[in-house]
């Protein structure tokens, strides 16, 4: 999957892939204070002979633990549970569903925003591909669209990023691609190589998506990622 | 040698039931042919049982080429009418309750020697879904071999469809099996019965026919989304059924008769039934017993959790509940009632699921058999009976009352269960009363919301049908639908909010008139003004509903209503009558279709269904001589001439049973 860390008091983003093999978690949120947790089950391409290895994230799991709630999304279907309550939707629903502390709303074959109170807002984005495609398969989007309640403790593949953190990016010079240069990034008192790319925001409009600029940094975010990839595989959704 | 299918001189050579079904409303055609072969004028006939929910929308009569068509009048005109060929020994139409889902429609008309006669009898319904499934009854009744016999229904649903299956009592092999077609895809389904002469005989060398029973035809839809909204001609349809939602928890009072009345079959049913409901109920339920006779006494002080302890206990309670004494179902409900209040007051029950509980699904289930006759005790005024549950409760939870046996006051459960938000049903005394009750209860076990509004943008629709119901149980469909006020409207939205087990949902339904066009193009399957057929239907179902319970002015209007839709939309409902002339030598012969009710209920419906469910005897006359075939029965008189009419044998002097 692609990851895009927007940095608005910069004007700048970066940008990095994970490459895990189909069926791997990743812990993208966990914070122990809120006791919310993200993670994300990695689907690859129908055929695993496809030449190009893509990953997506093709199963999600939000879970307060404090509230007792999760939410399992997939391309088919989301199902949510209340302690042992069980509530299940499909993506032609159009159903927002309101308890204390917590909102979701599901917006039929688009996305689904979830709410914890005012503070923590995350928009799962569904991408339908053609049903009878022989490569591709659905898959989903992940949006952190507000995390001011979150705590500082906040770890994860996207968590870590949720507090302000320095980076430096500097000698911009030609790239292997002469339309993307590469540069030099300082940041968690890494030296980084990384070229100028762009990811796409697909929360406006999921079939082109709105580009957006960024630092690519190479070899799953390596430098940028605290520890490894692996060190944010989990066992489970929940 | 008489030709096969031809019973003293009548042969019934054709009878076909087509049946129509688009978006769940059944639209039914039941058409049988027959030819008098006899030197002398015959009388013939017909017999149509059809679903108490229907409306009959048209009979005609062809005698050799000419069609006599019906004509729906206001009751007390076609009564005038149906009097006067009923005075003159003429016969006439009737329909009466038969059974428990049926009402049987009876009509026959003399026929002269070589002419053929062709019944034509057309009747709608709103098929409902209940536990998970609608279900179209057809009942087949022939004791005559039908050369060219035939049910065929076709099924169109935009929703697709999702499982269809037919079956018949009667099918006992595969012979007759091989009859039988059913298939479905997308969004049509269709079934298809067409017995052979010899299929139909009750055995390789007889001439009667095994053709007897029930035609049963299910289905259910695709339920991708919750909801489905169809508009056609400035009429739309809103069907309403989720899934996936968990269970709300309840809290259920049984308010059970045990005086002398339920002595006996009744009380060991009863105990069948509850042990079985024991089993079923969940853990976050909460349960109590009251039982009345002369006395009213409790299994617990109070609501008690559906612990397997506390299941285990209620079990013993249950085996140990013996029938006799008076009737004292005033006290009995009230203190359930008033138990139900109080386990809210001090938060007896969870917080949530008693909100919940006690507004949607607290079941004060009175399996109440009034006595045969009533040996009340306690308050025994009906009325007063009424108005003190209706004070109780205060529309915070439903009253769903279960009669048991035709001997009770009936009309007395229904009216207090509707003006509690409930509803009655009777259980009849058969070998299957204990999976009557223990049905009943499955319906209303599983609510999934509570609490639900059905909400249209404002200033874009007229005359709705009801939009709000205490509860949505699983398996189950809320139907809503309107006029809108802007034919050429591009889209069309439509929320529906409802209290869930644990959380509060709203669910919108968006239409495209684009999409929508195309969802409907199968033009072949529907029949034109299918939806607005639906909303004059359901509209006047509601209005006869409400007016049960309704009074004075309110009353007068309800009616005024009821009647004008059914007038307009050429229903045969309880306010209105069928009535089809044939001139016959000279003298008009009556035929009549009317619709009967549960039972005497007020001052303006009685008189009228009496008369209709009554043959009138009218010495001298012939009987006749009935047969019965496929929804239809057929006889013939042994009168002499074209002049002559006949009638029963057995003539019924009392309204029916229901």
């Amino acid at each position: 999957p692609h990851f895009l860390i927007q940095i608005p008091e910069k004007g700048d983003a970066i940008c990095f892939n994970i490459d895990g093999d189909p069926g791997t978690v990743l812990r993208l949120i966990q914070d122990p204070v809120t006791g919310l947790t993200v993670n994300g089950q990695v689907i690859g391409d129908k055929s695993p002979d496809s030449k190009t290895r893509k990953t997506y994230f093709g199963k999600l799991g939000i879970a307060n633990a404090q509230m007792d709630f999760r939410i399992e999304v997939r391309p088919d279907k989301i199902t949510l549970w209340n302690g042992a309550a069980q509530s299940t939707f499909s993506w032609l629903d159009t159903v927002t569903v309101a308890q204390d502390g917590l909102s979701v709303r599901i917006n039929r074959k688009k996305n689904m925003v979830v709410s914890f109170g005012d503070g923590v807002t995350f928009v799962v984005v569904l991408h339908q591909v053609w049903k009878k495609h022989p490569i591709h398969q659905d898959f989903l989007g992940f949006y952190v669209v507000d995390s001011h309640r979150m705590s500082a403790q906040t770890h994860g593949l996207l968590g870590q990023f949720f507090h302000p953190f320095e980076f430096k990016v500097s000698d911009v010079h030609p790239g292997s691609d002469p339309t993307k240069p590469d540069a030099t990034m300082v940041v968690k008192n890494h030296r980084l190589t990384v070229t100028r790319g762009s990811q796409k925001d697909y929360r406006k409009d999921v079939s082109s998506g709105t580009k957006v600029a960024c630092w690519f940094v190479h070899n799953n975010g390596q430098g940028l990622i605290d520890g490894v990839p692996s060190d944010y595989i989990v066992p489970d959704l929940f | 040698s008489r030709p096969l299918g031809v019973v003293d001189g009548i042969e019934v050579y054709s009878t076909k039931i087509s049946c129509k079904v688009t978006s769940r409303f059944a639209h039914n055609v039941v058409t049988t042919r027959a030819v008098n072969r006899a030197d002398t004028a015959k009388e013939v006939s017909f017999d149509v049982e059809l679903p108490k929910t229907a409306f009959i929308t048209n009979f005609t009569l062809t005698i050799d080429g000419v069609t006599y068509p019906g004509n729906v009048k206001e009751k007390e005109v076609a009564k005038k009418q149906y009097e006067k060929a009923v005075s003159q020994g003429k016969t006439a139409g009737l329909v009466k309750a038969s059974g428990r889902k049926l009402e049987k429609f009876t009509v026959s008309v003399n026929v002269a020697a070589g002419s053929k006669v062709s019944f034509e009898l057309t009747y709608e319904e709103l098929l409902k879904r209940h536990k998970g499934k609608y279900e179209m009854y057809l009942k087949v009744q022939p004791k005559q071999l039908i050369k060219h016999f035939e049910i065929e229904a076709d099924i169109f649903e935009p929703q697709g469809i999702s499982m269809l299956d037919a079956e018949a009592s009667f099918i006992t092999n595969d012979l007759l099996g091989s009859a039988l077609t059913k298939s479905f895809s997308g969004k049509k389904g269709h079934v298809s019965f067409k017995p052979s002469l010899d299929q139909q005989r009750s055995c390789p060398t007889c001439t009667d026919s095994l053709l007897k029973g029930d035609f049963t035809i299910t289905y259910d839809v695709n339920r991708e989304s919750p909801a489905n909204v169809q508009i056609v001609n400035g009429y739309f349809v809103h069907f309403f059924a989720p899934q996936g939602l968990p269970v709300v928890s309840k809290n259920v009072v049984f308010v059970i008769d045990v005086s002398g009345s339920m002595h006996g079959q009744k009380i060991k049913q009863t105990k069948d039934a509850l042990l079985k409901i024991l089993e079923d109920m969940k853990e976050d339920d909460y349960l109590n017993f009251i039982l009345f006779s002369g006395d009213v006494t409790t299994w617990k002080g109070n609501l008690v959790q559906a612990t397997p302890e506390s299941i285990q206990q209620a079990r013993e309670f249950v085996m140990n509940m013996n029938a006799g004494g008076m009737t004292n179902i005033n006290d009995g409900l009230l203190r359930g009632i008033s138990m139900l209040n109080t386990a809210r007051e001090v938060n007896a029950v969870p917080e949530r699921s008693t909100s919940i509980t006690e507004l949607v699904q607290t079941v004060a289930g009175a399996v109440a058999g009034l006595g045969t006759p009533p040996s009340p005790s306690g308050e025994s005024r009906p009325k007063k009976i009424q108005e003190n549950v209706r004070n109780a409760i205060r529309g915070k939870f439903p009253l769903y009352n279960l009669g048991f046996g035709n001997n009770l006051n009936y009309n007395f459960l229904e009216s207090m269960a509707l003006e509690n938000h409930g509803l009655a049903r009777r259980i009849y005394e058969d070998s299957d009363a204990n999976l009557q009750l223990q049905g009943f209860y499955e319906e209303v076990a599983n609510p999934l919301l509570t609490g639900v509004e059905v909400e249209y943008p404002e200033n874009t629709i007229l005359d709705l049908t009801q939009n709000t119901y205490q509860h949505f149980y699983d398996g189950s469909e809320i139907v809503v639908a309107g006029r809108l006020v802007d034919k050429d409207l591009n889209s069309f939205k439509a929320d529906v909010k409802g209290h869930g087990a644990v959380n509060d949902l709203t669910f919108t339904e968006e239409v495209d008139m684009k999409e929508m066009e195309k969802a409907l193009r199968e033009r072949e399957y529907i029949f034109g003004n299918y939806i607005e057929r639906l909303w004059a239907y359901l509209t006047i179902e509601q209005l006869l509903e409400k007016r049960k319970n309704a009074h004075g002015e309110e009353k007068k209007n309800l009616t005024a209503q009821a009647l004008d839709l059914s007038l307009k939309y050429h229903f045969v409902t309880p306010l209105t009558s069928m009535v089809v002339t044939k001139p016959e030598d000279s003298e008009e012969q009556t035929a009549i279709a009317d619709k009967p009710g549960e039972g005497p209920t007020d001052a303006e419906v009685i008189p009228s269904m009496a008369y209709l469910t009554r043959y009138q005897p009218q010495p001298p006359q012939t009987p006749c001589h009935h047969g019965e075939f496929p929804g239809s029965s057929w006889g013939k008189a042994q009168g002499p001439g074209p002049s002559t009419s006949c009638l029963p044998r057995s003539q019924p002097h009392r309204v029916d049973g229901d």
